[in-house]
């Protein structure tokens, strides 16, 4: 028996959204340290990693481990149907081929229950080594999506060149190219506008916008994203899933041919 | 030009 109740529905909603466009399906492995989620991108160019933690749920439970095939199209599909003040109730069975989501409305006056088939997914986990990065830039999530929305106007890729002074996006194409700047601000009255890098070495990694577009659907999640590079390794974008967890895309640098 | 590598190529199977 799997069952896990979040008061803060609309956290669920988002996490949907986020996902549901780079991916078509997934497995959500859930045993009794939370959900997670590990996938790549139809093109294997990307890679998800999601956890929502237990202690994020009220209840929580969770008898045996158990691997949830989900086309997320659909869940997307059915969490539309819950409103944002809503409680979402996630419950599926031992011996179960379906998942059942309740919404119920604050006051408890409307639940809503909706049955979903479940998939079989064949997932080959990868293992993610614990990683220092040479740069760690942390920005608002909305600055970082604009970015990527508009150098998109310019070209395909996006340069990340990061040093000690700031970090510089850079785009260019038949039109022409475009740069944006962004200097470390870590100074501002409010902490969710800063721009933060850690820095050990200076970096300059170039990415398809595409991806990064898919990533920036999580924009609603978090006040911030955080943006961590090395040469020649996959970016890693991470949003905050308030403080039960967190969403980390995965993207492997274009190198030159 | 530039070109994409795999995800897969920077992360081992478990």
């Amino acid at each position: 028996m799997f069952e896990a109740r979040l008061a803060q529905g609309t956290l669920l909603k988002k996490v949907l959204e986020a996902i549901k466009d780079l991916l078509n399906e997934a497995t959500w492995d859930c045993n009794e340290n939370g959900m997670s989620l590990q996938a790549m991108d139809s093109s294997h160019v990307s890679l998800v990693s999601l956890t929502l933690n237990a202690e994020g749920f009220e209840p929580y439970r969770c008898d045996r481990n158990c691997s949830l095939g989900i086309n997320l199209a659909s869940m997307s599909k059915i969490f539309k149907c819950a409103s944002n003040e809503d409680s979402i109730t996630i419950k599926a069975g031992d011996e179960g081929d379906t998942i059942t989501y309740v919404f119920e409305s604050p006051n408890g006056d409307k639940v809503s229950d909706y049955e979903m088939k479940l998939m079989d997914i064949e997932t080959d986990h990868l293992g993610i080594p614990d990683t220092t990065y040479s740069c760690v830039v942390k920005l608002p999530a909305a600055e970082f999506q604009r970015i990527c929305r508009d150098l998109s106007q310019i070209g395909e890729s996006v340069t990340i060149c990061c040093t000690k002074d700031g970090v510089r996006f850079s785009a260019s194409g038949d039109l022409g190219s475009g740069n944006i700047k962004l200097a470390q601000n870590a100074n501002v009255d409010k902490e969710d506008e800063a721009v933060t890098i850690e820095m050990q070495e200076a970096c300059t990694l170039t990415f398809a916008l595409r991806y990064l577009n898919f990533f920036c659907k999580a924009t609603p999640l978090s006040p911030q994203v955080t943006l961590s590079m090395s040469n020649e390794v996959p970016l890693v974008v991470e949003y905050k899933i308030g403080e039960m967890g967190h969403v980390r895309y995965y993207l492997a640098p274009k190198i030159e041919d | 030009m530039s070109a994409q590598k795999s995800i897969s190529s920077f992360f081992q199977p478990l």
